[in-house]
């Protein structure tokens, strides 16, 4: 069983 | 003003193809320096980012940053009348609320000129770090398209792992799994045919087939394809642009819970 976090997990917003 | 000029317009015509299947509105940004666009998929799990230098141009001018608000479906229909050998002018004033398009072909003596309206886009920007990635492969970007399109008929996951061995790709479903192993090989005279792998510790991600299969959009843009690894972190899929740019994707891996 999979899950995919959002890339604003890993990245910060501008 | 904004005005810029691509003999290849071609080139521009393979960047909204390589994007136009994960997002719909996008902003192009320009500046002095480059062309450039960064937006995520709607479920935002990844980003495109492309650019494009001034160099790539005959002729670039742009007095001041602005952003072109596109819808990218209504764009490709108008690229569909571009012939292969045209050249591409781009011109907007600084208020931004339409853009000129026009596709000139010497040979032929044609002129198409095309006026787009403007969109307001409100786009969340990420701030991506130029991180230093543990895995670090170069491969023909033609072979990694092949691989992730034959893959998809094994499951809808594919697992990368980047080991001494070389690099793997795997997907299981419920006809069984698929494995296909790409080990370094510079024996070819052409650069473009090399697999490089430079790896300083094994990783192992596992990935959405669907995504790997938009991002191969890209393929006509560069014969070499850049994937980069670390774990627990996005994949960075980077299609270089001759020395002029890129199309870089960034996509979160599938974690096991």
């Amino acid at each position: 069983i999979f899950f995919q976090c959002t890339l604003r997990s890993y990245f910060q917003r501008k | 003003m904004f005005e810029a000029r691509l003999a290849n317009g071609n080139i521009f015509k393979m960047i909204v193809e390589s994007i136009r299947e994960l997002v719909v509105d996008v902003n192009i940004d320009c500046s002095t320096e480059e062309l450039s666009i960064q937006c995520m998929d709607s479920a935002h799990v990844a980003l495109v980012s492309m650019s494009l230098s001034q160099s790539a141009f005959d002729h670039f001018r742009c007095d001041r940053s602005l952003s072109l608000g596109l819808n990218l479906p209504n764009v490709s229909k108008i690229f569909k009348m571009m012939g292969r050998d045209d050249t591409m002018v781009l011109k907007a004033e600084d208020s931004a609320d339409k853009l000129m398009l026009m596709f000139e072909n010497d040979k032929s003596g044609t002129i198409a000129d095309f006026e787009l309206k403007l969109m307001a886009i409100e786009a969340e920007q990420l701030g991506v770090p130029d991180t230093a990635y543990k895995c670090s492969i170069s491969m023909p970007s033609s072979e990694f398209q092949r691989i992730v399109r034959d893959l998809q008929v094994m499951g809808d996951t594919c697992k990368i792992s980047c080991t001494k061995e070389g690099l793997k790709f795997s997907a299981t479903g419920q006809i069984g799994t698929g494995n296909i192993l790409m080990r370094q090989n510079v024996a070819s005279e052409k650069e473009e045919d090399h697999v490089t792998i430079d790896m300083e510790e094994p990783v192992e991600l596992n990935f959405a087939l669907r995504y790997l299969n938009f991002f191969t959009k890209a393929t006509p843009l560069s014969p070499t394809v850049i994937l980069k690894m670390s774990p627990g972190l996005p994949i960075v899929i980077e299609y270089p642009i001759e020395q002029l740019g890129h199309v870089k994707y960034y996509l979160a891996p599938k974690m096991e819970e």
